[in-house]
């Protein structure tokens, strides 16, 4: 799956998804990724985040639209993906997932839930301070 | 502010970053951008998790979802178990501008997006055949189904519920991280 988010030089926030979903789901099942709020979400008037990871899990917590709510309320990007990974974890601790968020001022930052198989997540970045897009990690908490 | 513009997506998909960046450089919108980059992962066949040929389902058919928000108009559209046509998103953001609904789905969805111009066609490829393939010789090992005759765990379908139902099943199966959504 990818997820994306875009904020452009007058604010204005966009995000979307775009999946073929989970190896051998019993037909007809959807993921969170086409679920706004879940797969992503944008405001202008807060900022914008996307999903990623077990569909199943993810679209019971309409994770993006609660990160995007936090930074609305004035949290970091990187806290607001942490609130919302911490959330998730609570009632399922093993579930596979990872948030970026990004709010209108163009801070960003990424959040994962860490698993045995799953200690880092990659995203991409590009801003008006780099000449090219760059990989980023964060360690999942 | 002047960290702005902004693209950000998950995921090692440069290409789709680039491509999203490019859009906005060259007078596109926000919603533009998105459009454009997850169109490059779709084509791409990013990782195998985006696009046609990938993940097929438990009869070996790849169906596709996507979704586009607007933050600005906070306007949505969304396709779901899409079948039979490659660019989601572009479906996804026919729906956002040409309709007033946010989401349409399954075989539906494949009409409205042929009377939008999109073309039909097979969404399968050699490695998802091969894949099905594999997981039948493996007696459909791993899937998602529970408390369900035969013992899903062992065999596979068709499956139906039990006349008892066993408790103690859990709710949750750890999926396999390289086959996100």
């Amino acid at each position: 799956t990818i997820g994306m988010v875009v904020i452009d030089k007058l604010r204005h926030t966009a995000a979307g998804t775009s999946t073929n979903g989970l190896k051998f789901k019993i037909p007809g099942r959807v993921g969170d990724s086409p679920i706004p709020g879940s797969g992503a979400y944008a405001d202008d008037m807060a900022g914008a985040a996307a999903a990623t990871g077990d569909g199943d899990i993810l679209l019971r917590f309409l994770p993006s639209y609660q990160a995007v709510e936090y930074m609305r309320k004035g949290d970091d990007p990187t806290i607001a993906c942490q609130k919302v990974i911490s959330r998730m974890k609570k009632y399922f601790p093993e579930f596979f997932g990872a948030v970026i968020c990004a709010n209108v001022t163009g801070s960003y930052g990424a959040a994962c839930n860490k698993l045995p198989t799953f200690t880092q997540f990659s995203f991409m970045v590009y801003n008006s301070l780099q000449n090219q897009p760059t990989t980023e990690k964060v360690d999942c908490i | 502010s002047s960290r702005l513009p902004l693209v950000l997506n998950t995921w090692s998909f440069k290409n789709a970053t680039e491509a999203a960046w490019q859009t906005l450089a060259s007078g596109g919108s926000a919603v533009d951008a998105v459009e454009n980059g997850c169109a490059v992962c779709e084509t791409e066949q990013c990782d195998g998790s985006v696009g046609f040929g990938g993940n097929p389902d438990e009869l070996g058919e790849t169906t596709l979802d996507a979704m586009i928000m607007d933050g600005t108009a906070m306007d949505v559209g969304a396709v779901g178990d899409l079948r039979r046509i490659k660019n989601a998103i572009g479906v996804a953001r026919k729906i956002l501008e040409h309709t007033t609904h946010s989401l349409l789905v399954g075989e539906s969805a494949t009409k409205f997006a042929e009377s939008m111009g999109f073309t039909s066609e097979d969404l399968s490829t050699n490695t998802s055949k091969a894949l099905h393939s594999n997981w039948l010789a493996q007696n459909c090992q791993p899937n998602y189904w529970r408390k369900v005759i035969p013992d899903p765990s062992k065999y596979c379908g068709p499956y139906k519920p039990p006349d008892v139902l066993k408790q103690g099943t859990s709710a949750y199966k750890e999926v396999d991280i390289h086959g996100h959504d």
